[in-house]
């Protein structure tokens, strides 16, 4: 699974990702890539979030919606809810996995509770760096 | 403000005593060339929708990553693809589930957003909104790689004799 998430300088946030899915998976497995509030979210509101791992993990706990709920409703940072949702949430129901997430105040989360993920950011008049664990 | 940009090319990062110098110099290398797409057209001020549609495709086409060119198998040795697409401003979003045909998955994705009413298609249906937009479309061969047939065949032979794992890293291509 690919993604992107993007803050552009007008202050819109957009999410896009895209899979092929899970090796040898059965014909017709959908995972959460194209559910739109698991694996692929954006709410100008709250963040954009593009996730990656066991898709039925990140269905079930409908995680990129997750997220932003606890933005909107709780006033949670980006931090604190992207952390929470993956490394809490997806690892007590056995689920492995990451997401990139960036919210409309420019604040940015790649939390994973795997090995690692590869995975990219680019910050104007700041911070660019590629990493892998 | 000034422009944010992420990317990701997954979590089934090869386990670090399988990664030689020369691949991880191939991922970095890889990454940076997709963020340098995303980072020209939010540099000319472009929207972040744009600009995230343009990175996702620098990276289905990037045959190292699990996605357009490069994806895993089904366990019947086809591909089918998922992709979505959102933007924050008005909630508007596109997704496809299960096509094989569009180069660029999520550009199909885009069509279902900006050309139905719809945010959801699958199959034939998503392909045809797909064609109807004129993307363009390659033959299965393009999204054939050596390394995703032999990580499938791998699978099912773990399948076939009980030995299949839950590695992230091969689960998730």
């Amino acid at each position: 699974t690919v993604g992107a998430v993007a803050l552009d300088r007008h202050g819109s946030v957009a999410a896009a990702t895209s899979t092929g899915g899970m090796t040898a998976k059965r014909a017709g497995r959908v995972g959460d890539t194209p559910v739109i509030g698991a694996g692929t979210f954006a709410d100008n509101r709250s963040c954009a979030v593009s996730a990656t791992g066991d898709g039925e993990a990140f269905l079930r706990l409908a995680v990129a919606h997750e997220i932003d709920a606890r933005m909107r409703l709780v006033s949670a940072s980006l931090h604190e809810a992207a952390a929470g949702v993956v490394q809490d949430d997806l690892t007590a129901i056995g689920g492995s996995g990451g997401l990139i997430a960036v919210a409309a105040d420019g604040s940015f989360a790649a939390p994973f509770n795997c090995e690692g993920m590869y995975r990219g950011w680019s910050v104007e008049h700041g911070a660019r760096e590629t990493n892998i664990y | 403000g000034g422009f944010t940009l992420l990317i990701h090319g997954g979590a089934g990062v090869l386990p670090r005593d399988a990664m030689t110098p020369e691949a991880e110099a191939r991922y970095h290398a890889a990454l940076d060339r997709v963020l340098a797409v995303g980072e020209t057209v939010l540099a000319a001020d472009g929207s972040a929708l744009d600009a995230v549609e343009a990175t996702v495709c620098a990276l289905e086409d990037e045959p190292l990553f699990n996605a357009g060119r490069g994806a895993v198998f089904t366990r019947d040795g086809r591909h089918e693809m998922d992709a979505a697409i959102m933007e924050g401003r008005d909630r508007m979003a596109g997704a496809v589930a299960g096509i094989c045909g569009p180069r660029n998955p999520i550009r199909a994705a885009r069509a279902v957003m900006q050309r139905t009413e719809h945010v959801l298609m699958m199959g034939e249906g998503a392909q045809a909104v797909a064609t109807e937009a004129g993307l363009p479309f390659e033959e299965d061969a393009y999204f054939f790689t050596q390394a995703r047939w032999n990580s499938l065949q791998e699978t099912l032979e773990m399948e076939r004799t009980g030995r299949l794992n839950d590695d992230p890293s091969r689960r998730h291509g």
